[in-house]
C-alpha cells in the first residue's frame, strides 16, 4: 500500500459519498446517468466475486463490500425509489450499453491472464471499468450545463483512476515482480476518458469561483 | 517480470 493507492481509494469513496449525498438529499437524479452506474455495480459484482475466495487483507475485503453496496444502492435509488426514480430521463440517458457490454464480455474471453473462468470474468470487469464512464459523460454532453455536486462527482473519479495511474507507476519502481499489463492499459484508456472533462472543470473552478461547468 | 496474479489492488 503506497500513498497513491490510498488516496485512490479514498477518492472513490468520496466519488460515491457525494453521488449519495446528491440524490438523498437533493431527492433528484438529474444529470446522473443511471446507465453508467449500472454498469459499476456490474463491475463490482463481477470483479469482486472473489470476496468469497480470495483474501488479500480486511481493507480490501472491507472496501470491495462497500463497492458493491453503494454502486447497489445508488442503482436501487434512481430506479425503484420516489421521488429519484422520476427525476430520472431515459431519453436523454440512453447510451446503448450493450455495445460497451458486449465487446468487453469478448474482450474478456479472448485477452486475460491464465484462461480460467474467473480470469476472464475479471479481465472483463476491468474493461468494462475503463468504458463505463461513457454514459455519463456523453448525458453531460447533451446537457452542456453540469450541476456542481455532478461535476465534484466526476472530478473524484477521475482523481481516483489519475492516482492509481500513479500507484502503478510507483509499484513499477518499487516492486520486482509487479507487472500488470491488461490493468495499464485499460487504465491508461479510462483515465484518458477524463482528460477533457477535467480541462472544463478546471476552466470553471479555478480563481475559486464555483461555477457550474459548461461543457461545448 | 512476472504477469502478476494475485488481485491485491481493487
Amino acid at each position: 500500500m503506497n500513498i497513491f493507492r490510498f488516496l485512490g481509494d479514498m477518492s472513490h469513496i468520496l466519488s460515491f459519498v457525494i453521488l449519495l449525498l446528491k440524490i438523498t438529499q437533493g431527492k433528484s437524479a438529474a444529470g446522473i446517468s443511471l446507465r453508467t452506474q449500472e454498469l459499476y455495480m456490474i463491475v463490482f459484482c463481477s470483479r469482486y466475486l472473489d470476496l468469497f475466495w480470495n483474501f488479500s487483507s480486511l481493507y480490501n475485503s472491507f472496501l470491495k463490500v462497500v463497492f458493491i453496496a453503494c454502486s447497489s444502492a445508488i442503482v436501487y435509488i434512481i430506479r425503484f425509489k420516489s421521488p429519484q426514480k422520476d427525476t430520472w430521463n431515459p431519453e436523454l440517458d440512453n447510451f446503448p450499453i450493450q455495445y460497451l457490454i458486449g465487446p468487453c464480455a469478448v474482450a474478456g474471453l479472448l485477452i486475460n491472464q491464465d484462461w480460467t473462468p474467473f480470469e476472464m470474468i475479471w479481465a472483463f470487469s476491468i474493461y468494462l471499468e475503463a468504458v463505463a464512464i461513457l454514459p455519463q459523460l456523453f448525458l453531460l454532453q447533451k446537457q452542456g450545463e453540469v450541476e456542481n455536486l455532478t461535476s465534484h462527482y466526476v472530478a473524484a473519479l477521475g482523481a481516483y483512476r489519475g492516482l492509481y495511474l500513479m500507484n502503478w507507476v510507483y509499484r513499477y519502481f518499487t516492486e520486482d515482480d509487479y507487472l500488470q499489463r491488461i490493468v495499464w492499459f485499460a487504465g491508461t484508456v479510462q483515465t484518458g476518458l477524463y482528460i477533457d472533462f477535467f480541462y472544463h472543470y478546471y476552466q470553471s473552478k479555478r480563481g475559486g469561483l464555483s461555477r457550474p461547468v459548461k461543457l461545448p | 517480470l512476472r504477469e502478476m496474479v494475485e488481485k491485491d489492488e481493487l
